[in-house]
């Protein structure tokens, strides 16, 4: 029985992709059953664990019904991906039928069961992709820049996790608000730190205690097909998110 | 007759709005008359110039044709902005009749000759709105980070570009890409600006000599509901923006 996380803020930019290979990695390392989900039309988790998405099948065909997602699931040394390119851009004019909230749950039903976590990468958007990722998920992770825009977008989430639940999904709950790209030692970070916990409180949810800093190594390991954990396992980031992993599952967030 | 840019780049977080109000602000400081107009359901434009975007008509009321643009555009202190918010996350679905690309286009009719330069603000994707974007637009400001993954999204913009060009918009131009939170000391910062060099090449056009470098000042002026020129005018991207707006006139690249 897997657990499914979602990682989402539809801001751009505030390390959803980040997050999502360097969980995954994590995981792996830690000798789980990892699988990861890219519903970004932009490709780049796939792209920041060394796929070529340009000519694969991708989960835009799993979702259409067109392939079975155990052809389309790659194998890499870092887990299972199944990966997305630029076509699913199109779901939302696409997938317009009923029943179209559920398109991944209903396919990812067929494999969950060998991985023990699925994290599910999501666009910078509130659509049809992103609602397919709170309907299939357990719960979510909020991954935002300690800046004034980040906290913008959190209440828009709030309506969207209140529609999911409501219509969809009663039992999806958040993980977290993870501060990303932090650094203690600025005034407008400690503020919007205070903020993003009234934030959370209101979420029915918390800002983990581990903060992930900056570090240049996080926008060079993509040039390098790899995630920052492994291309630089001791920078900051990656000591972070180890410690965001220790976090998760020693609270039992997840299991 | 003004003339209309775009400030595009499907990828999040690069700099697109940051980018769309300082033009408008510099571009107002030195007297002329400018409207901004924001597509993104975020709405940030409108928030880092201090509107209130949850309770005002917007560019989807405009769009939709229940509102006239000219109720809907807000006079500020510095410049004129049509705002949006989250209704606009509704477009691509709702907007789903022939000519759904001219909307933005036929709107802005009634009022362009008012202004000497109009500024579009676009979300981080490739849909319905940034189609209408550079369907409006003469021409467009790619802002990107100096970093890999922005680079990954280029050359699909490049495909929009083409469609556009081909179906709807032949004149559609590029007039730069432009490097934001650049740190011309990184070794990865200057290996991306070679590899955006070539690309800008590709698409008939050139990388900005102006580069916009990082400051928290960007980060913290949203909250004040400023753009960073009047937040802090001798901060790094303030002048970087100011050296910005001088290439473009002095280069007669905008008029
Ligand atoms: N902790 C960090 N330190 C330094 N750079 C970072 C950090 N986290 C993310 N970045 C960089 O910021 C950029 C955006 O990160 P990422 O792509 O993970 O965000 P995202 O939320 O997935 O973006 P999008 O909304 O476009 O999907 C990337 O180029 C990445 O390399
Ligand atoms: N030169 C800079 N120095 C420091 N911070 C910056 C700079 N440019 C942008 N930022 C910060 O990075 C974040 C993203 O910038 P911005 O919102 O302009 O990007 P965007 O491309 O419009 O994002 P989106 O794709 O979500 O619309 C903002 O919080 C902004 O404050
Ligand atoms: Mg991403
Ligand atoms: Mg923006």
């Amino acid at each position: 029985m897997s657990t499914i996380i979602a990682i989402t803020n539809q801001k751009g930019g505030v390390g959803k992709t980040t997050t999502s290979s360097s969980l995954l990695v994590s995981l792996h390392q830690r000798g789980f059953r990892v699988l990861g989900v890219d519903l970004d039309p932009q490709g780049s988790l796939g792209f920041c664990l060394g796929l070529d998405i340009e000519n694969c099948a991708t989960v835009y065909d799993v979702m259409k019904g067109s392939k079975n997602i155990t052809e389309v699931i790659v194998e890499t040394e870092c887990g299972d991906i199944l990966p997305s390119n630029i076509l699913l851009s199109g779901a939302e004019l696409e997938f317009n039928r009923p029943g179209r909230e559920f398109l991944l749950k209903n396919q990812l039903k067929e494999v969950q069961n060998e991985y023990d976590f699925v994290i599910i990468d999501t666009p910078p958007a509130l659509n049809i992709l992103t609602v397919n990722a709170y309907v299939a998920a357990d719960s979510l992770i909020i991954p935002m820049a300690p800046e004034i825009l980040s906290l913008l977008g959190i209440s828009q989430i709030r309506e969207t996790i209140d529609t999911v639940r409501r219509c969809y999904n009663p039992d999806l709950r958040v993980l977290g608000i993870l501060l990303n790209k932090f650094n203690p030692r600025l005034n407008l970070n400690r503020e919007v730190l205070d903020l993003s916990e009234q934030i959370a409180a209101q979420l029915d949810s918390r800002v983990f205690n581990a903060k992930i800093r900056a570090s240049v190594a996080v926008a060079e390991a993509p040039a390098h097909g790899e995630s920052v954990l492994t291309y630089a396992p001791t920078s900051k980031p990656s000591l972070d998110f180890q410690a965001l992993l220790n976090e998760l599952l020693q609270q039992r967030l997840i299991s």
